[in-house]
């Protein structure tokens, strides 16, 4: 096959009522059913619309809401890959796997690749040192059964985020990958996708041309966006992305998409609605052999190669995200501007199409660890409009924006190659390929 | 080119070699 269909399912997940003592199996079993259900009807629905695969989020079966006792009761044991096993017509060789079995003949009778996240158990005792002490490991587990039933994939997340206390860390990180007669298949889960062991691994090294991602994202603004940050994965790791998120307005939960290497090829983005949504599109198996697969980017070349633009400003410090970055307030229409932290100096050239006296933009730059909720280091340069016009206000989430650009370039001197490239419009809506490019030497700029 | 209504406009740089061994730890949030 030169393409496929691929659909992503961003679900709204049913989950458990907060009780005391934790579920009994079948209350457990009962839960997962009634989002299996859910689940259900988008595949076959995606399947009849000729849909390969499909993806379903992190957490969709059960949620996110546990202790390490109260998930229990939703666990099974997941076989690796190598037994060569179809649930669906072989439903007791692995013990109680209820879940295994009903997403196997999901996948059987519809003829479609199903991609779901369940919850692994594996018993262990005394003789493992770092067995805990209930005597089990439990993982947040990716599945995929092929369009016979056949589990072909078995993930266990390995980039725990902080409030994931239910579950243990894999010993190792997990290279997963599996190829399919629409290419091959990487995959990983939700904070995963900042890591390079297994995001980068599985895109440089394993080569894979499409990474299969769910997720249960919550948006942060103004650089951690579901959408934004996801689409921009893909377009510098120059694959196809198709992540699957949950869906909870109260939690900003929403943002999913497909994604290829060179443009987002749907999304949706839905804080009114307490809906699932299921998103289809086409790609092409093999995205690097296609002409249009982007070049390489060497993201410092044009920063190091300009002398920094000395104009008249004043820095003063913003926090986005708990970082402490360093801003620099734009004064005029248009202008050159220069901000930098420790190694990092970034490079502004814009134009507006007017100067408003109401709305307040700034460039800042940040080169350091990020600490919270994960440890990782960044260097950043944005581009942003602060929440009000008191420069305090700069990195405060803002949803709306009037001032409009006519012309603009940003760039930086940065000390990596992996530098995700984002625009977020108004709306918290995606600026359209059509828009904007990234050149050969680092800038992220307007066209035309 | 269409002037746009910019909200944000970032490049996003993960230096890996400076990563703490695991990414997954962190003090949680400071509230």
């Amino acid at each position: 096959l030169d393409s496929f269909t691929a659909a992503v399912y961003e679900h709204a997940v049913l989950l458990p009522n907060a009780t005391e003592s934790p579920a009994s199996r079948e209350e457990a079993l009962l839960l997962m059913n009634r989002n299996l259900d859910v689940l259900e009807k988008a595949t076959k629905l995606a399947a009849r619309q000729g849909a390969h695969i499909i993806v379903t989020p992190e957490d969709g079966i059960y949620g996110w809401v546990f202790t390490r006792e109260s998930i229990y009761p939703y666990l099974e044991d997941i076989p690796a890959p190598e037994v060569n096993w179809i649930p669906c017509r072989d439903p007791q060789r692995f013990g109680y796997t209820p879940v295994q079995e009903r997403l196997s003949c999901l996948a059987k009778d519809s003829s479609i690749y199903v991609v779901a996240n369940i919850g692994d158990k594996k018993p262990c005792n005394s003789s493992d040192p770092l067995c805990p002490p209930d005597g089990r490991y439990q993982y947040n587990t990716d599945v995929v059964f092929d369009s016979e039933g056949r589990l072909v994939a078995r993930y266990h997340k390995y980039n725990l985020f902080a409030p994931e206390i239910q579950f243990d860390f894999p010993k190792d990180s997990e290279v997963v990958t599996f190829d399919t007669p629409f290419g091959k298949f990487g995959i990983f889960t939700c904070f995963d996708i900042f890591s390079h062991d297994p995001a980068v691994v599985v895109v440089q090294d394993f080569e894979v041309d499409s990474v299969l991602y769910p997720t249960a994202w919550y948006n942060t603004l103004p650089l951690l966006s579901a959408v934004p940050f996801h689409s921009a994965w893909a377009r510098a790791m120059r694959v196809n992305l198709l992540a699957a998120n949950t869906h909870n307005t109260r939690m900003h939960m929403t943002g999913s998409g497909i994604y290829s290497p060179e443009a987002v090829k749907v999304y949706h983005y839905d804080m009114e609605t307490e809906s699932g949504q299921l998103l289809l599109s086409e790609l092409r198996c093999r995205p690097r052999s296609q002409p249009t697969y982007p070049a390489a980017v060497d993201w410092s070349a044009y920063a190091r190669s300009v002398k920094p633009f000395l104009s008249e400003q004043t820095h003063f410090p913003g926090l986005i995200y708990f970082d402490e970055f360093t801003f620099t307030k734009l004064k005029g229409k248009t202008g050159n501007y220069t901000v930098c932290q420790k190694d990092l100096c970034c490079h502004l050239s814009y134009k507006m199409s007017e100067k408003r006296v109401d709305e307040v933009y700034a460039l800042g730059a940040f080169d350091g660890l990020h600490t919270v909720e994960g440890q990782y280091y960044l260097q950043i340069c944005t581009l942003l409009k602060c929440q009000t016009t008191d420069l305090r206000t700069c990195g405060e989430p803002v949803g709306s924006a009037f001032t409009t650009f006519e012309e603009f370039s940003l760039s930086g001197t940065f000390g990596t190659s992996y530098v995700f490239p984002q625009i977020i419009l108004s709306g918290s809506q995606l600026a359209p390929e059509r828009h904007y490019e990234v050149s050969r030497d680092g800038r992220l700029q307007s066209r035309g | 080119g269409a002037p746009l209504p910019v909200l944000v406009m970032t490049l996003y740089g993960r230096v890996f070699e400076k990563d703490p061994p695991r990414l997954g730890q962190g003090p949680g949030k400071l509230q």
